[in-house]
């Protein structure tokens, strides 16, 4: 499979939140990303995986700074949905692979997760495209997997 | 906020699988996407939400034709960890709106969720990043959700 890959990215700046058994149905995620946007919060990833007995989880990345408005208005949400809870991470990176299409990207896929398997690093969070893959994994392993996942796509690392 | 999204397409021919409550320790997705890659089975979207307990659930989804296929060989993998099961689901249509230097994409995200949730769409399973935010929904509401996507963002639709 030719190289895929044309760079590598690393974010330390961003924070996860989880949104935990809300409601799962039309209106849920809208009423999340609407609230966040009026307060111009910028969110970097969203992942959902398929829901069960009508709840669901979403997932997404935001910048620390605004950890605390985040909180805010999520606890309202949660309060006017009557059930959910919210949970977040501060000490969280976020390294991506980027690419064109990377439509066969099992392959590429599969590689950037052995290089961090490889090093112990646990992937706590995956968001894909042709385009992207993210992994959310540890802060303090950060750099490292930068370093292991441009390696590993035979990239020099120019920052 | 400027208009980010350059356009909307529909993926009507993939089938969701889901591995719930694998073990969430590094090399876990490492080793179902190079079983998958081995087989040339093209993955599309990748999505994993924070794990609990050590157990984790990855989404994804794979054209039709490779579902019998994948079936086999996640069977397997789940025999040698010893937990977790596969679920599989072929009534999907992807949805996604594509588009540049969608960073304040929380804006354009709502957007998107609050078109289909006024229609009375239920969003399954969410993927994003700044170039792409995908949303699996039901499969015999695909084609109306292109319409409606199009329509939120002031897109002619020309197929
Ligand atoms: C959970 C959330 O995504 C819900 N299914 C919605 O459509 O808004
Ligand atoms: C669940 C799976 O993603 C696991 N955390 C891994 O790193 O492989």
């Amino acid at each position: 499979e030719k190289l895929l890959v044309s760079g590598v990215t690393l974010k330390s700046d961003d924070a996860r939140v989880s949104l935990n058994d809300i409601p799962d149905r039309p209106g849920i995620a809208a009423e999340v990303f609407h609230a966040l946007a009026a307060q111009n919060i910028n969110v970097d990833i969203i992942v959902q995986s398929t829901g069960k007995d009508n709840k669901n989880t979403i997932s997404f990345t935001i910048p620390h700074k605004d950890l605390k408005q985040a909180r805010e208005i999520l606890e309202l949400l949660l309060k006017n949905w009557g059930t959910g809870s919210a949970s977040f991470d501060e000490n969280i990176a976020i390294v991506s692979a980027v690419g064109v299409g990377m439509k066969s990207h099992s392959g590429v896929a599969a590689s950037m997760f052995k290089s961090l398997a490889d090093a112990g690093i646990n992937i706590e969070m995956i968001s894909t495209s042709e385009i992207k893959i993210s992994c959310v994994i540890a802060k303090d392993r950060g750099r490292e997997a930068l370093q292991i996942v441009h390696d590993v796509f035979g990239l020099t690392q120019t920052a």
